[in-house]
């Protein structure tokens, strides 16, 4: 599945 | 990173500096109000959850702790320090702010990126930081006399948001697939609800007088 989206920001 | 995120994230970093620096120099918490402290160390706690499994970058890991670090001492300051917490004018700071953390919640479980237990208390987070400033906008509308350290913590915790809108547009138009629409409508709720503190923040600089909101 779809890998977790990856929040690179603050 | 682009310059318009760095610089959101030092005007953010700044806002907080400027926050412990009033609350440990001076002792003293006056004007501020715990129930946005609480609300912003309640935003850091569920948006880093992923920070000692997902290793983005040492700026990004020493920012997190610095940000949860921060928001948890303030909150410490106004509970416990024995003379921090006499300055705290808890009849004054009685916004519900538990009314804010509920809807936001349910918020999160209807519309986030993904319905799993980290996506959904991003999404929370993010709702929860776009409103957590209004208890202390209300503080300050019954604040006689805003102290200036006071005054520029709340603009430079609006301006961050501001610049992290730049850093958006910035980044939809040179990378492919950048696309968040939660945080963007998010962020910028967040940024409108400051538009009047930024309206008479700015006329006291023009005028060179003391800030002050009408009620």
């Amino acid at each position: 599945d779809l890998e977790q989206p990856m929040h690179d920001e603050l | 990173m682009n310059i318009f995120r760095l610089a959101g994230d030092m005007t953010h970093l700044a806002s907080v500096l400027v926050l412990l620096l009033k609350i440990h120099t001076i002792k003293s918490c006056a004007g501020v109000s715990l129930k946005t402290q609480e609300l912003y160390a309640l935003v850091f706690a569920t948006r880093y959850l992923d920070i000692f499994t997902d290793f983005i970058s040492l700026y990004n890991t020493v920012m997190k702790l610095i940000f949860l670090g921060s928001s948890f001492s303030i909150v410490w300051y106004i509970r416990r320090h024995k003379i921090v917490r006499r300055s705290y004018d808890k009849d004054q700071d009685t916004f519900r702010h538990y009314f804010l953390v509920l809807p936001c919640l349910l918020l999160a479980l209807v519309i986030h990126e993904k319905f799993t237990f980290r996506e959904v208390m991003w999404a929370f987070s993010l709702y929860l930081e776009a409103v957590a400033i209004l208890p202390q906008l209300v503080l300050l509308q019954r604040t006689r006399n805003i102290d200036n350290l006071t005054g520029q913590y709340v603009f430079l915790l609006g301006a961050y948001r501001a610049l992290y809108i730049l850093n958006w547009i910035y980044r939809y138009f040179t990378e492919p697939h950048f696309v968040h629409w939660i945080t963007w409508i998010a962020g910028l709720v967040q940024t409108l609800l400051y538009a009047d503190f930024f309206y008479y923040y700015f006329e006291s600089w023009k005028n060179n007088v003391k800030l002050q909101l009408p009620a």
